[in-house]
């Protein structure tokens, strides 16, 4: 464990925070994916069913078993108490685009063709896609809520905190690189790219988020 | 080299 994984993770902790705050304040899911939300839910699922059979550190598990939860737990807000407020007619990017070449790379890429290691590589490549129908909404809309950014960018820092973490432990791990995971993980620090111009350039100035028309 | 990936990384 080192400060970039740490800042990163506790980065990702605090996303969940301001989605469950934001929702629980407005009463209202308005202007989050549930499209989004529900790819996040496969990934951690299907990534951390190694809870079941590898032990890393309690730091490890309590984080897996939190970030399930919580995921589940916002599946069912936006799905049954705050339902009114979820509009799937603006919930439109197709997933089955993600879904599937997910799949085919996880059955090509992986470090071992056995259902958890190909069940692992889809989990890697699906999280870094899986923000794609909620920026699409965001395009599409041309604006969002103040704490929905703030969500997004928090989000986006614990991606890209990932990054130094891996050269980090490059250097001193004595060469240990995943490339699975560091290429999945620049793909999906590079999606934010956008979102972080409008969000330093205007969120950050006092300005609300809303894209050139 | 780790062929089996980071898989302490959440």
């Amino acid at each position: 464990m080192n400060l970039f994984r740490l800042l990163g993770d506790l980065s990702h902790l605090a996303s969940i925070f301001i989605l469950l705050h934001k929702i629980q304040t407005t009463r209202s899911c308005r202007g989050i994916s549930f499209k989004t939300q529900a790819l996040y839910v496969t990934v951690f699922v299907a990534r951390y069913l190694d809870l079941f059979y590898r032990y890393v550190s309690l730091y490890n598990s309590v984080m897996k078993l939190f970030f399930i939860a919580s995921s589940v737990y916002i599946l069912y807000l936006m799905k049954y108490k705050y339902r009114p407020t979820n509009d799937p007619s603006i919930d439109t990017f197709r997933i089955e685009y993600l879904l599937g070449p997910c799949v085919l790379l996880s059955l090509i890429f992986n470090y071992k063709f056995s259902v958890t290691e190909v069940l692992w590589s889809f989990s890697i490549f699906l999280e870094s896609v899986a923000i794609l129908p909620q920026l699409f909404m965001l395009q599409r809309t041309g604006e969002a809520e103040t704490i929905t950014t703030h969500y997004l960018a928090a989000l986006g820092v614990y991606r890209a905190l990932y990054i130094p973490n891996w050269i980090y432990r490059y250097i001193t791990e004595d060469g240990v690189v995943d490339p699975i995971a560091v290429t999945a993980g620049l793909v999906q620090t590079g999606l934010y790219i956008d979102f972080f111009y409008v969000y330093f350039t205007k969120v950050l100035q006092g300005q609300k988020f809303e894209l050139p028309a | 080299g780790n062929g089996n990936g980071k898989k302490d990384e959440l």
